[in-house]
């Protein structure tokens, strides 16, 4: 799976994920990322777009649970992530990758590792996997 | 506030021994997607049309799940899916069983933003792939070798994998036989 999250100056956000699924899926099988609210999502508070089990994912409403998490609990982006990914999904079925209206970014996962990558206006830049 | 920008490549049991030829490719395309995306945030680009130009690379890079180098299903075949979603306006677009279309992240975009609908899957949306004249290929051109192998390991030990899973020792596929779901229900 592969996947974006952006937000510009004007807090403008937006998500976009894309995926082959599993290997040795069923034909027909459809997984988190066409699932609006599961594997992605996007509001006025932030973007998310995950990687991982789909089922999983989809049982969670991860990327959803997110957004509403910092809109019903108040918590900042990364408080969010943490505890949708550390909470609401069991171990080793998840990553994401989510940024805010105020410019935050996170890239919280609950399995071995995620390749992943970010950049803010500050200067600040990472990449890693574990 | 500011810009920002963030992106995946996948998850799942990485080793910490992964080969440098398997880590090295990956973190460069991670480093060259993530200049496009930070590029295009300084021109003023709308951030939907970064996430779907990052998308697009990353799509192209056949070393990650999705476009060319999506993984094969049980009978050897691509089906590929992909989401985008507007922020401010929540608007949305998504597509599912695809197995020509190069770019499956710029057919979500047509969905959200042609379509009355936001969700298109197998057939219907490979017709309005062809609709709308978008990039598509033979489907053997997102077959490589490597997810080829991947599925021959996975149906002998009869399990599923997520993006990146340890290669199956023996002994563990012993281990799993007679059990209903084995770890294929966490890769």
């Amino acid at each position: 799976t592969v996947g974006c999250v952006a937000v510009d100056n004007h807090g403008n956000l937006a998500t976009a994920t894309s995926t082959g699924g599993f290997v040795n899926k069923m034909v027909g099988r459809i997984g988190d990322t066409p699932v609006i609210g599961a594997g992605t999502y996007a509001n006025n508070l932030c973007a998310v777009s995950a990687t991982g089990k789909g089922e999983a994912i989809i049982c969670g409403t991860v990327a959803r649970d997110v957004a509403a998490v910092m809109e019903y609990k108040g918590l900042s982006l990364e408080k969010a992530a943490a505890y949708v990914v550390n909470e609401r999904v069991p171990r080793g079925n998840v990553g994401l990758v989510a940024v805010s209206a105020t410019g935050e970014v996170t890239m919280p996962f609950n399995t071995t590792g995620m390749f992943r990558a970010c950049a803010t206006e500050d200067g600040f830049t990472e990449i890693g996997i574990y | 506030m500011g810009w920002a920008i963030a992106l995946h490549g996948g998850a799942g049991d990485i080793p910490l021994s992964l080969p440098p030829e398997r880590r090295l490719p990956r973190e460069a395309a991670l480093h060259h997607c993530l200049q496009i995306g930070v590029a295009a945030l300084q021109s003023q680009k709308h951030p939907l049309d970064v996430v779907e130009l990052v998308v697009r690379e990353l799509e192209n890079f056949p070393h990650f799940n999705a476009g060319k180098g999506s993984v094969l299903t049980s009978i050897g075949t691509v089906e590929m899916e992909a989401a985008i979603m507007d922020g401010k306006t929540m608007k949305c677009g998504a597509v599912s069983g695809l197995t020509t279309v190069v770019n499956a992240i710029s057919l979500a975009r047509l969905v959200m933003e042609k379509t009355p609908h936001i969700y298109l899957a197998f057939e219907g949306a490979e017709a309005f792939a062809r609709e709308q004249g978008v990039e598509t290929l033979d489907t053997s051109h997102f077959v490589t070798p490597e997810n080829v192998e991947r599925l021959k390991r996975a149906k002998e030990a009869n399990r599923v994998q997520i993006d990146y899973t340890q290669p199956i020792q023996e002994d563990v596929k012993a281990d799993e036989k007679g059990k209903e779901d084995g770890d294929s229900q966490i890769g």
